[in-house]
């Protein structure tokens, strides 16, 4: 009974300029809460791009916002974390809030040029984050 | 294509600087040893800074047709495409130690020259099973010539394997560069850890690829890295391989027709 009153929602536009599938992602997704983020980089601004030739850019993507304090469905967050955000509230504040994090990953084809100048292209899992959670 | 590149030149469409940055990023704060720690995408690279030896440049005409391979398995954001069926999660291009030697020996009769080509493997790290190799030779005559002759394979303390040739030299699945099935003869080397191999060809095509076949090929490794950080395909999509016959009537079996899929809700 304590829980924050749900979010208000944001009122749609009128009937011309209304977007359904960003109201619903303002809807499921209250401002500031744990999502998805973009993150697009060059490889060439860490200047690895002496050795890794494709791709040339790349959105490791990241996790940030704020864990809501029940846990919601959509985060598949264990109990652990529901338990863990009433110890951090009640008990002891010394104990961490549950953190956004991500829960998916994607995987990255990167080709790249070898100290002996071989050429290799090369599959590695876990380098695009797809989802977030709240652990 | 493979074969659009004349002769064989340095790279110039990479730019080649001596590496900076990564290592900062990748050093614990601590700055305890993290050799053991990073993935092996990382870990080459981390090392090297001060005392690493200049980088070689790769050879242009590999370099294009590792872009287009490239092409072919992975979006633009570099996320591998799910359409493709293959099993590996690696693939190296070598290009052969001294080709000059082995071109000017060029012979005018059709016959190639048998200069051994040398390959270095090196890269090839332990936990990666070879699934296939080729030799990769330009894209000229025809995709399905017949070729004739053997190649022999040697690492530096065996005493070679020869492997009678009778095969058709095959358009590579990207269309692009003939490609000599060699799997069989490295197989075992690859297997065994051997980093430096010597690759004997004399062979002789029909169909105009005599050509191709004149010119030093470059050693194509197909693997599957199994390490935990390398990308493991789901077994079903692995299973439809077109390569893997067996793997693929097993997969039918399981797998309802295309036509008989389930109904939508």
């Amino acid at each position: 009974g304590r829980d924050a009153p749900g979010p208000r929602l944001p009122r749609p536009p009128g009937a011309a300029a209304f977007n359904l599938s960003e109201y619903l992602r303002r809807f499921l997704t209250p401002r500031g809460e744990c999502e998805l983020h973009d993150f697009r980089l060059s490889f060439r601004q860490l200047r690895w791009d002496s050795w890794i030739v494709a791709p040339q850019r790349y959105n490791p993507r990241y996790c940030q916002g704020r864990c809501p304090r029940a846990v919601r469905h959509r985060y598949g967050s264990p109990l652990h974390t529901l338990v863990q955000n009433v110890i951090s509230e009640k008990l002891d504040a010394a104990v961490p809030a549950p953190s956004c994090v991500p829960a998916a990953y994607d995987p990255l084809s990167v080709l790249t040029v070898e100290p002996d100048a071989s050429i290799a292209y090369k599959e590695y899992d876990n380098m695009i984050a797809t989802r977030c959670t709240c652990r | 294509s493979w074969a659009s590149g004349g002769e064989a030149q340095s790279a110039a469409s990479v730019k080649l600087e001596p590496e900076a940055a990564p290592r900062s990023l990748l050093q614990p704060v601590d700055g305890a040893h993290s050799s053991g720690l990073l993935p092996p995408f990382f870990k080459v690279r981390s090392g090297g800074r001060g005392g690493a030896p200049p980088r070689l440049q790769p050879d242009s005409r590999a370099l294009r047709y590792m872009k287009k391979l490239y092409k072919t398995y992975a979006t633009k954001e570099g996320v591998p495409k799910p359409t493709r069926s293959h099993l590996y999660n690696t693939v190296r291009l070598f290009t052969p130690h001294s080709p000059q030697k082995y071109a000017s020996g060029g012979q005018v009769t059709g016959a190639a020259p048998s200069a051994p080509l040398r390959f270095s493997l090196g890269r090839v790290a332990a936990v990666e099973r070879l699934l296939k190799s080729v030799l990769l030779y330009a894209a000229s005559g025809s995709p399905g010539a017949r070729c004739a002759g053997s190649l022999t394979a040697s690492g530096p303390r065996s005493s070679g394997r020869a492997l009678p040739v009778g095969a058709r030299l095959q358009l590579g699945d990207d269309r692009r560069g003939l490609e000599l099935d060699v799997t069989q003869l490295l197989q075992p080397l690859v297997a065994a850890g051997t980093r430096s191999i010597r690759l004997s060809v004399n062979v002789t095509c029909g169909g105009g690829a005599d050509r191709a076949v004149r010119a030093p090929p470059s050693l194509l490794l197909y693997l599957n890295d199994t390490s935990a950080q390398a990308h493991r395909r789901p077994r079903f999509r692995a299973a439809r391989s077109p390569r893997r016959p067996g793997l693929h009537r097993a997969a039918a079996a399981c797998a309802p027709a295309k036509s008989a899929q389930r109904p939508r809700r």
